[in-house]
């Protein structure tokens, strides 16, 4: 979206957003262009929200035809410039959190008069499969009617498309809805949104307009085998989904937080989702809860089959939950690994069944044990890599970073649950994802010595409607085929997939590939290591720790991705004076500050340069 | 279909056809002792004839069930889907995958074959014979074979499973037959004396395409005198 600073004089004439999508890779290039008809200079603030998962690979600003394209460097050396002015009492920051899923950046420059600007900005993703789609996410929101509106949507999948759709938050009526289209076959798929001026407005007469909101694109490839393997350039990607598997059992235990912060409407709402849930378990599964507060009580000694009878008994127990006191949150985990330990090694549930326990709380534990290193201690010494641990974090006041190293150390993760009306939704949503267990231990295997650089390759589980990616590069790029294997372990027998490429049908299948980008697969790759050793980085130490940042940082570089470890600048003339900003990737830290958006002038610097940096944090 | 039963001790094969209606489920093997059973649906062609003399009926889908296991496989000539009482997991016949759990291993090869083991003693393989899409007459269709029997009961019968123990058979007097290529004879089997003649038959188990000529000895008339009763005795109402 293009915010204009005064809104007389300048025309925004263009606004496009053009996403290549291939192989679940996506590259997204937004380009706003605008002109000041006006006497005098006018500020213009180029604003775009891009989800909290992507990278901007670029930023470039052109002023009357003359380019400005962006650098990224190791962020410490950006920050430079950047704390430079910050310690003349100025802040800037040209991203910041957006939301559950978007982050927001910013920029803001002075156009003088008569003169055109283009902002764009290109940023990059891979698309994760959510219960059986890949999902892209637009946030649209030009605050002025634009005269060349356009999203354009390519998206090619050697696999083929089986479904696709567009859905807009904003398209109420049929007049809008003729600005849509979409349409696949085969390996393509097309989707354009171009809205003329008339249909932007939001009433015949108005000169505001009516795009506003969300913009999300669903797909799904075929799947007439389980895995998929490409190889261009010799780097390789390996799409592992299987169908038609039967669901593993589970043994789940809930550990809720009931301190007194959850009292009313969290509370209300995590009642309301347990309810939901024991609706969808399956009978084949076990399960207990762990209620938490200053104490830690139970709802059955031990794990129970979740027959009718159980059940039904225990949404009475979940209707009749209080909240009380404080919150201990050690105990409280400990009490439930311990309970699917012991169910384990006593032979209590099926021995093809896998444990999972997801922990519900909103502030940081205030009884017991504390200390948040401590407890992630006693937690992973506890699990032993056996099952993996959900969190889930309730609204913002608590420690989120400590909730996602703990769940990321035990092969879980963490989710935010936002304090909106629809909390509970949320928490449903999250447990249908883990619902659905199809193999556990699942181990992606290639022929020793030919391949390197390998990106993750075990995974705990594989869940139903989501895709395993392992992706790495040939150490040999003539070799004739290419081998692959995946082995798990399913709900009856144990399976092993075998996937064998032969590299003359790989060329062929993937000789339209140059229908997007050619370097896919690399960059693909580069996306998927850089987010697995940002998140191995999160939990550990000293040497491993600065290897690991090492490795991150020098291919964020090399892919001029903005990661957390590197910052992007952008000059351009201003005022004849020398400008750094900076924005800050809002990761889901503690009580992050968020970043202000703006410009800060930098006296010392050389004239006409105004220095904008973006990073990831 | 035709049958084809390899005798290692005579270093020869008799055969025979089956002709039934399309739909029609014929149990092959079935062991009281093992519980194992493997029955299979007829197919004809895409244009298809009436008259029996003339028409091609092939194996459109098996069913292979170990009711000791609580186990079954459907294989039709798309998927393959495995049964373990009432959990299922489908395949399809693009997927390269090894199924195992404790006494059964099954073995998925893309487009080919698919191998399924009871624990050391049975091993049956199952084709896939994939013809061009746009073939105006021929359907894809399934093969059937019996690699490792020892594992099976004395009890076992069907159509296939009832040649599974020794038996003897003579032949003698070859004279010339209709066909010049295609001497008749007559063979002593099972106390019955038949005219058979002699021919060859495919063994696809190797080379999918092409396949391995087996010489052997046809008997006419749905294996009348060879097979213990009649083929119809063999008619089963379903897959399982």
């Amino acid at each position: 979206s293009l915010l204009l600073g005064a809104v007389d004089g300048i025309e925004v004439y263009s606004t496009k957003v053009n996403c290549k999508v291939t192989s679940r890779f996506a590259h997204n290039v937004v380009t706003t262009r605008a002109v000041n008809h006006a006497n005098t200079a006018k500020e213009v603030s180029f604003d775009v929200e891009l989800p909290k998962t992507a990278f901007i690979t670029n930023f470039t600003l052109t002023i009357d035809g003359v380019t400005y394209p962006g650098k990224v460097k190791e962020k410490e050396v950006a920050k430079k410039q950047y704390e430079k002015a910050v310690s003349q009492g100025k802040t800037a920051g040209l991203v910041k959190a957006s939301g559950r899923k978007l982050e927001k950046f910013t920029v803001s420059v002075n156009v003088a008069a008569g003169s055109k600007v283009t902002f764009e900005l290109t940023y990059e993703e891979l698309l994760k499969r959510h219960k059986g789609k890949y999902e892209m996410y637009l946030k649209v929101q030009p605050k002025q009617l634009v005269k060349h509106f356009e999203i354009t949507v390519d998206i090619f999948e050697p696999q083929g498309i089986s479904t696709l759709d567009a859905e807009a938050s904003f398209i109420t009526n049929d007049l809008l809805g003729s600005a849509l289209t979409k349409s696949f076959s085969g390996k393509k798929g097309h989707v354009s949104f171009k809205p003329s001026l008339n249909q932007q407005r939001s009433c015949p007469t108005c000169t505001d307009s009516l795009l506003k909101g969300d913009f999300i694109i669903t797909y799904d490839v075929n799947r007439e085998s389980p895995a998929n393997v490409q190889i261009v350039n010799g780097y390789f990607v390996h799409f592992f989904a299987p169908q038609g598997l039967p669901v593993v059992p589970k043994s789940v235990v809930f550990v809720i937080d009931v301190s007194g912060s959850m009292h009313g409407r969290k509370m209300e709402q995590t009642k309301d989702a347990l309810l939901k849930i024991l609706e969808d378990v399956k009978q084949d599964d076990y399960l207990n809860f762990i209620l938490f507060s200053g104490d830690v009580t139970t709802w059955k000694d031990s794990l129970v089959p979740a027959t009718p009878e159980n059940i039904q008994e225990a949404s009475k127990f979940v209707m009749d939950i209080q909240d009380r006191g404080m919150t201990n949150i050690n105990d409280a985990l400990l009490r439930g690994i311990s309970m699917l330990n012991k169910a384990r090694e006593e032979h209590t549930v099926p021995e093809r069944s896998t444990s999972i326990i997801i922990m519900l709380t909103d502030g940081d534990a205030n009884v017991g044990e504390s200390r948040p290193e401590k407890i992630q201690e006693n937690v992973r010494n506890a699990i032993g890599g056996k099952f993996p641990l959900y969190n889930l974090g309730f609204g913002n006041n608590l420690n989120y970073n400590f909730l996602e190293n703990m769940a990321l150390e035990n092969h879980g993760l963490a989710r935010r649950i936002y304090e909106d009306s629809d909390a509970n939704l949320q928490l449903q949503g999250f447990y249908e994802e883990v619902a659905n267990p199809l193999l556990t231990g699942v181990e992606v295997e290639y022929p020793q010595n030919a391949i390197l650089d390998l990106t993750q390759n075990s995974y705990q589980h594989f869940y139903d409607g989501s895709e395993i990616v392992v992706a790495g590069r040939l150490a040999d790029e003539d070799m004739n085929s290419f081998k692959a294997a995946v082995k798990g372990h399913g709900a009856i027998n144990d399976l092993t997939f075998t996937e064998e490429v032969d590299m003359k049908e790989m060329e062929k299948a993937l000789q339209e590939r140059d229908y997007i980008f050619g370097d896919y697969i690399e960059r693909l790759w580069a996306y998927l290591t850089i987010e697995q050793l940002l998140d191995k980085r999160k939990n550990a130490q000293g040497e491993e720790k600065e290897n690991l940042t090492a490795q991150a940082l020098e291919l964020s570089l090399k892919y001029h991705f903005v990661t957390p470890l590197t910052s992007m600048v952008v000059t351009k003339p201003e005022d004849n004076e020398n400008q750094t900003a900076i924005a800050n990737k809002p990761g889901e830290g503690t009580r992050r500050q968020g970043e202000v958006p703006g410009t800060v002038k930098d006296p010392e610097s050389q004239p006409l340069l105004c220095v904008f940096s973006v990073d990831g944090d | 279909p035709h049958f084809i039963i390899q005798i290692p001790e005579k270093d020869d094969a008799i055969c025979f056809n089956i002709d039934e209606d399309p739909g029609t489920v014929l149990r092959l093997i079935q062991d009281p002792v093992t519980g194992l059973t493997v029955n299979g649906q007829i197919i004809g062609e895409k244009t298809g004839r009436s008259d029996s003399q003339t028409r091609r009926t092939y194996f459109g889908k098996l069913g292979i069930a170990s009711a000791q296991m609580d186990f079954r496989i459907e294989v039709t000539r798309e998927n393959i889907t495995l049964w373990n009482g009432d959990s299922l997991s489908t395949f399809s016949w693009l997927d390269t995958v090894m199924v195992t759990q404790d006494g059964l291993s099954v073995m998925i090869n893309r487009k080919k074959n698919m191998v399924v083991s009871f624990g050391d003693g049975v091993t049956f393989v199952v084709v896939l014979h994939q013809v061009w899409k746009k073939e105006p007459a021929h359907h894809d269709f399934l093969g059937f074979y019996v690699v490792n029997s020892r594992g099976m009961s004395a009890q076992t019968h069907g159509l296939l499973g009832q040649f599974f123990h020794p038996f003897d058979f003579q032949v003698s007097d070859v004279h010339p037959g209709s066909d010049p290529t295609k001497p008749d004879a007559t063979m002593v089997v099972k106390n019955h004396q038949l005219t058979v003649t002699r021919g060859s038959q495919k063994d696809y188990r190797k080379d999918i395409s092409v396949g391995r000529n087996v010489a052997c000895w046809f008997v006419h008339n749905n294996g009348q005198g060879l097979i213990d009763g009649i083929h119809r005795d063999y008619i089963v109402p379903n897959l399982f």
